[in-house]
């Protein structure tokens, strides 16, 4: 990491945004330039605190070409912002010409070039670590942040580490200094999946994490329970991606593919992969809109649909890549009700169908479901999410 | 566009750093000696963690058209930007 030369002389800095961009709403901007303050502020004792009139240490301003500081900006690309370093003010300035983003592939990611912007705000200067927040070029977005041990080193080095427990803030979200990294605002813990067990879509990830998905939040699932901190935001989760989602599978590819209503969405662990949603009747030829399940299954590795009392196998290596006998009876998967509402093929080999509060184990093998004790259907509430 | 010309690359190195002021005008341009223009590209690549030639490589050149953050990379040559 690189010094500029200066640094603040007081720990708690104030902000305000006096000229806010033209395409983002004020509160998603308050928003992300909280969560970019945050990542200075999760290893040392700054805080900042936002104000909306009066004089300030950084302020922020989205302004275009020349704008009063004698170095103008160049449109869209190229140069996306610059700030002063303490010596000079700590302002910091944002091309408006850029299209800032939150949370999305697209455009420029306001959050990200905002944490590095205030790193020279607060005397950082350029970093030659590539990995680094600080390094000057722009990499695209990262859903998942982790600020990098140069600049951590680098902001300690100035304002030194945590000594304070942290605060709780309206301002901006606050992680735990216990965490090694800035992870997204949590929901807090609640038991509602116990009360209503009924959930959209379950599905495993490349690797290998189980995800229960219900309304706009998602559960991590541990062998026999939801993990500690959830359920979050399937927005936080997987940027771009709406609640309420139909159906999920993780292809042999490493992707996940998402269901809703008409679309479907493809992601790349939690980037989203390309320009989506798309409609399913473009990506899933033969597949019908507004499904109720999906998983490959462990059988042959195929892709099967259900909707209804009915479902789909899709090959994606055939032409057409669902035959012209399909679609076929639920039935024919003995034991699996119609309606389903999830459907996964498990970790430890087994092929679970979930409806209601309910789920049902089946037999791969025997192509039924499984006789155990105690019997399938069991309660999903306390077998999948702990619930007592 | 990636940065395709001699005095693209020159005004990149220019802006941020690694070359004198005067080098962002094209029509000075020609008054850099070789040596001030080959260490340009020297530090540069140094800095970018490239392969160090000297040379407006495709590499270099790739690195020059990425978006980035307007703040000079050199230390002391970026701190001459003034708030008010």
């Amino acid at each position: 990491y690189a010094l500029q030369g200066s640094r603040w002389r007081v720990k708690n800095l104030t902000y305000k945004v006096s000229k806010y961009p033209k395409r983002l709403k004020r509160v998603d901007v308050d928003a992300e330039i909280g969560r970019a303050f945050a990542v200075w502020s999760e290893d040392t004792d700054l805080t900042f605190t936002k104000k909306t009139t009066g004089p300030v240490h950084i302020e922020i301003k989205f302004v275009e070409s020349e704008h009063g500081d004698g170095d103008a900006f160049d449109g869209q690309g190229g140069t996306l912002a610059h700030a002063f370093f303490p010596v000079f003010g700590g302002d910091a300035h944002f091309d408006d010409a850029e299209l800032w983003t939150i949370g999305s592939p697209r455009g420029t990611n306001l959050f990200q070039v905002a944490a590095h912007e205030f790193g020279h705000s607060l005397g950082l200067s350029h970093s030659d670590q590539s990995s680094a927040l600080m390094a000057p070029f722009y990499r695209g977005f990262e859903p998942v942040f982790r600020l990098d041990d140069d600049d951590k080193a680098a902001i300690q080095s100035l304002y030194g580490k945590k000594t304070s427990q942290p605060k709780p803030s309206n301002a901006y979200p606050v992680t735990s200094t216990l965490r090694p990294s800035y992870t997204p605002p949590k929901v807090p813990l609640d038991d509602s999946i116990c009360k209503d067990s009924k959930i959209d879509t379950l599905f495993n990830s490349a690797q290998g994490e189980t995800y229960a998905f219900k309304g706009d939040k998602f559960y991590k699932l541990t062998t026999d329970s939801v993990e500690e901190g959830y359920p979050q935001l399937i927005s936080k989760g997987w940027p771009g991606l709406p609640g309420n989602i139909d159906a999920a599978f993780t292809y042999k590819n490493g992707k996940t593919y998402f269901f809703k209503g008409t679309q479907y969405w493809r992601f790349q662990g939690r980037q989203m992969d390309g320009v989506y949603p798309k409609e399913i009747s473009e990506g899933f030829t033969g597949i019908p809109d507004h499904l109720d399940a999906a998983m490959v299954w462990g059988g042959n590795g195929k892709i099967y649909f259900f909707k209804g009392s009915k479902f789909w196998r899709f090959d994606p290596a055939k032409r057409p890549p669902v035959k012209a006998s399909y679609p076929k009876p639920i039935s024919n998967w003995e034991g699996v009700p119609n309606n389903l509402d999830a459907a996964l093929k498990y970790t430890n080999g087994y092929t679970y169908f979930f409806k209601g509060d309910k789920y049902y184990r089946f037999h791969d093998a025997r192509f039924a479901v499984d006789t155990a004790t105690p019997a399938f259907p069991r309660p999903t509430a306390h077998w999948w999410f702990g619930c007592k | 566009a990636p940065v395709s010309t001699t005095t693209q690359a020159e005004m990149y190195l220019s802006q941020f750093g690694y070359l004198p002021a005067s080098a962002r005008n094209p029509a000075n341009s020609g008054l850099q000696d070789k040596s001030t223009w080959l260490n340009a590209i020297q530090e540069f690549q140094n800095f970018a963690g490239l392969n160090i030639t000297g040379e407006l490589d495709d590499e270099t050149l790739k690195l020059m058209s990425l978006p980035r953050c307007g703040v000079r990379d050199r230390v002391g040559t970026g701190d001459s930007r003034s708030k008010r």
